[in-house]
């Protein structure tokens, strides 16, 4: 779950588009 | 006045500021949910900031310019300033109503989260003060524009090159204050001064963090 991932994943994730978790 | 190239940067940073929003189903749960209890409102205020990051991301992807900064440097720029947008986006969400839910459920649901007051306290009261200075939607974007792209952030590499990409809002920022604001020859300076507060929840919010996490 989101809550479970650190700021800077979020943010490389989303900077990737990545938004399946 | 602005100028036309002022005009066009603002105009299309205003089309992708209008787009920043947190997804229809998080404002639904907090309509639908009924119980209030504190683990809910901690799931439900983790799953809002993150969507308010995901957004802030979408939304700085746009800036003119970010995407030819070093990537490491984009991503020191936004953990940087996430929590500081963050706190600048609620500060709008609230004095501007922008919230189609009632702000007074969302105030109860954030002072029911196990969040000591010590943290919530300043806060709202952060929230009052940017308030008083009436923003327009346009000078919280290119505001929050600002933020974002703030050279000294730890970690960046390139400074120079923020620099240059944080002062033509800059600009922009100090013409719309004095077209918006022709009484008030101070809100410029005031809008800056914000900033200073902004920071101070930046240290806050880790520590608040923390605690809740102990808790």
């Amino acid at each position: 779950p989101a809550s479970n991932l650190g700021l800077e994943d979020i943010i490389r994730k989303a900077l990737m588009g990545n938004y399946d978790d | 006045e602005l100028t036309q190239e002022q005009k066009d940067r603002l105009q299309f940073v205003m089309d992708s500021y209008s787009k920043n929003r947190i997804p229809q189903d998080i404002a639904t749960k907090l309509v639908l949910q009924d119980e209030n209890n504190t683990d809910e409102n901690f799931v439900f205020l983790t799953d809002m900031a993150t969507s308010h990051v995901q957004v802030l991301v979408e939304f700085t992807k746009k800036l003119p310019g970010f995407q030819t900064l070093d990537h490491e440097d984009q991503i020191a720029l936004l953990k940087g300033s996430a929590v500081e947008a963050m706190f600048l986006r609620s500060a709008e969400l609230f004095n501007r109503k922008l919230l189609e839910w009632n702000t007074d459920l969302l105030e109860e649901r954030i002072r029911n989260s196990g969040i000591s007051n010590d943290y919530i306290n300043p806060m709202f009261n952060f929230y009052k003060s940017v308030g008083e200075l009436k923003m327009t939607k346009e000078e919280y974007a290119v505001l929050t524009a600002v933020v974002i792209l703030t050279p000294d952030r730890q970690y960046i590499k390139d400074k120079e090159s923020v620099e240059k990409l944080q002062e033509p809002f800059l600009d922009i920022l100090e013409k719309l204050c004095k077209i918006h604001h022709p009484k008030n020859p101070q809100q410029f300076a005031r809008l800056l001064g914000r900033l200073t507060e902004l920071r101070t929840f930046s240290h806050h919010h880790t520590e608040m963090l923390l605690s809740w996490r102990v808790n």
